[in-house]
């Protein structure tokens, strides 16, 4: 059975999506067989990979309102391992719909079962925010891996994401785990990254990846080319640093 | 009447709150009598005033959804003209909540009838996502003012955003204008940015400010000491941009 993973972080602009679309990528670059579940409305990690995301008739929001199932709206990527469970423009509606729903926290933990086993791993990322489709995304997760700015404000927001992990963990979803917390746009000559980051260390101790990811331009310029980093340019600091994450997450794995 | 302009982008981290914060104060340190309302439940424009959100009994939550009145959860910010209508934990829930009350997209603005002639400009900072939160935001304003980070995936969601400006002023607002584009966290030395400044401009025309605010580790340094930039470190390029901002949005207002 997949290991399902979610990105979650209410902060916004922490790296989300590029955590999902390049993890995700570098896992199948390992030969894994990766689905990528984009439930957030503004389906960056859909055009992350390329697809126009504002042209497509079907999509998550397909399978967690209407009776698709998520099979049924997966695309394939330009990686041979890696398919994509797209975001449309319909998912915009779909946090307040669901609200009014039946099992409205686990629509998407029963889109996956479905699918399950076909995959290694499934990596959901969420929207900027603790609303349905986030608890949607963690609710369906076995773990959740939380990006980490390296700023102030992105801290302050943890300890309510800690909080809503537990409220899911007690009511939802038993097993649910924190994969790990990773630091993203890290630049070393910076003072208050160190702040944060010890600060964060000392409240996750060895949750923390050691794997650091550097702030580097080429991860920003990917997605305008609709490819995740190691497409665009593997050698980067970028790509390789999304590579050491992938490792570092299976290793953890094994040891765990 | 005090103006009111909401600060909105349903991208994340793209220097909303930023730009709440210290539009604001620069507004304020112009002698001009400034209120910021945080409706976004992170609370980041109110600890980026110094104020700790959590321990807050009242705030945006009890004039959105109970009866309170703006003027009774207002606090005093350290600027002697700046006001701060703070967001609490209750937050949290109230888009949920809103979205089964009566006049669920108006409530700010009835609650801001009651406060408007107490001041020259009222700030809206609101969270990343287009729910019933940022919705009050933009029925409650005259104008918004929308910070673009020179990114990517920032651009992607402009024009959802311009789809969702347009909806409120045909159903909820008709007199909501956009105050004008702002490029935040700008580097000249990056190429990507000129890319996206480009494609903005052919897009926004003469609505882009020509202020850009430059990427600036002060900016982001004054909230882990709970103040506006321009009372951390005045002379800096941050601090100084967003006063040059302020500048900008008097003088525009005055030639419209
Ligand atoms: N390590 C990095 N180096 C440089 N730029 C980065 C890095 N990681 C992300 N970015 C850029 O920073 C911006 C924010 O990242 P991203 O969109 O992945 O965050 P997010 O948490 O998914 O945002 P949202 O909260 O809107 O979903 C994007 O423009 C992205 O390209
Ligand atoms: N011009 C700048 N230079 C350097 N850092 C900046 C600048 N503007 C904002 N920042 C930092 O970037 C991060 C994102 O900014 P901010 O939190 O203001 O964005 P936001 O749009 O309000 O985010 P959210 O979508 O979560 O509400 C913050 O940590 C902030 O301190
Ligand atoms: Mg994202
Ligand atoms: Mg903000």
């Amino acid at each position: 059975m997949g290991r399902v993973i979610a990105i979650a972080n209410q902060k916004g602009g922490v790296g989300k999506t590029t955590t999902a679309v390049n993890l995700g990528a570098s896992l199948a670059a390992d030969n894994r067989r990766v689905l990528v579940v984009d439930v957030d409305p503004q389906g960056n990690a859909t055009s992350g990979f390329g697809i126009a995301h504002r042209q497509l008739d079907k999509g998550t929001y397909q399978a967690l309102i209407d009776q698709a199932t998520l099979a049924d709206v997966t695309v394939d990527s330009a990686l041979p391992h890696l398919k994509i469970a797209p975001a449309n423009s319909d998912l915009a509606g779909a946090s307040l719909e669901l609200a009014s729903m039946e099992n409205a926290h686990t629509r998407l933990r029963n889109a996956l079962d479905g699918v399950q086993a076909d995959y290694d791993d499934i990596i959901i990322d969420c929207p900027p925010s603790l609303d349905l489709l986030t608890i949607n995304g963690l609710s369906a997760a076995d773990s959740v891996l939380v990006p980490v700015q390296c700023e102030y404000y992105a801290m302050e927001g943890l300890s309510k994401l800690a909080e809503t992990i537990e409220m899911v963990k007690e009511s939802l979803n038993e097993s649910l785990r924190i994969e790990g917390i990773v630091f993203t746009m890290y630049d070393p000559r910076n003072n208050l990254a160190h702040q944060v980051i010890n600060e964060v260390q000392g409240f996750f101790q060895d949750q923390v990846f050691e794997t650091r990811i550097p702030r580097n331009i080429r991860l920003s310029e990917a997605p305008s080319h609709g490819k995740p980093c190691l497409l665009y340019d593997l050698p980067s600091r970028g790509a390789q640093a999304y590579i050491q994450l992938a490792r570092e997450l299976l290793v953890r794995r094994e040891s765990a």
